[in-house]
């Protein structure tokens, strides 16, 4: 779900 | 992963290894302003809160690491190296950059995807990121004369933005749900800043002359 979205960006 | 991102990634690290090798070669941090390796440092910091709690990818958490390592070294290497400290010319560098971190938070506060700690540290550390390089074009308008590395060390900076610009659009088209306005727009402002700085870094390398920034 959108809620515990990782950033997987740097 | 895609490639526009992974240039970007490896544009950042660039910039970040030409002005240590910069400082560590030479031992001068002429031209560089102080202040905002301190506020790279400060973006890092509060957007890498996630370093030992996600595992996302080795190649993500080395690059994290590196990225801490090398902007807190720099911010040492300007403020305690008995020889480097002596190139810094805190009379130039004169950018209130606390007045920059103040209305980051606020804003992330205010703007963000979840009213989490995390979630707020990260947004702060997006748009703190999009302003941190104001000290240093400050600077640079000041000091007029830019040495190449610091030419080549800022024009970097500001392409690694433009790459990660082309991924998020890549992104957007690619993979569903993908949306981040918060990280668009503060990106986008961010290269916007580099702008002048790109045309005057392109003329100078087109008519082959030194770069100088208009007053």
């Amino acid at each position: 779900t959108v809620d515990d979205y990782i950033h997987d960006e740097l | 992963m895609n490639i526009f991102r992974f240039a970007g990634d490896m544009t950042h690290l660039a910039s970040v290894l030409v002005l240590l090798l910069k400082i560590h070669t030479i031992k001068s941090c002429a031209g560089i302003s102080l202040k905002t390796q301190e506020l790279y440092a400060l973006v890092f910091a509060t957007r890498y809160l996630d370093l030992f709690t996600d595992y996302i990818s080795l190649y993500n958490t080395l690059m994290k690491l590196i990225f801490l390592g090398s902007s807190f070294s720099i911010v040492w290497y300007i403020r305690y190296h008995k020889i480097v400290r002596r190139s810094y010319d805190k009379d130039q560098d004169t950018f209130r950059h606390y007045f920059l971190v103040l209305p980051c938070l606020l804003l992330a506060l205010l703007i963000n995807e979840k009213f989490t700690f995390r979630e707020v540290m990260w947004t702060f550390s997006l748009y703190l990121e999009a302003v941190a390089i104001l000290p240093q074009l400050v600077l640079l308008q000041r000091t007029r004369n830019i040495d190449n590395l610091t030419g080549q060390y800022v024009f970097l900076l500001g392409a690694y933005r433009a790459l990660y610009i082309l991924n998020w659009i890549y992104r957007y088209f690619t993979e569903p749900h993908y949306v981040h306005w918060i990280t668009w727009i503060s990106g986008l402002v961010q290269t916007l800043l580099y702008a002048d700085f790109f045309y005057y870094y392109f003329q100078s390398w087109k008519n082959n002359v030194k770069l100088e920034l208009p007053a």
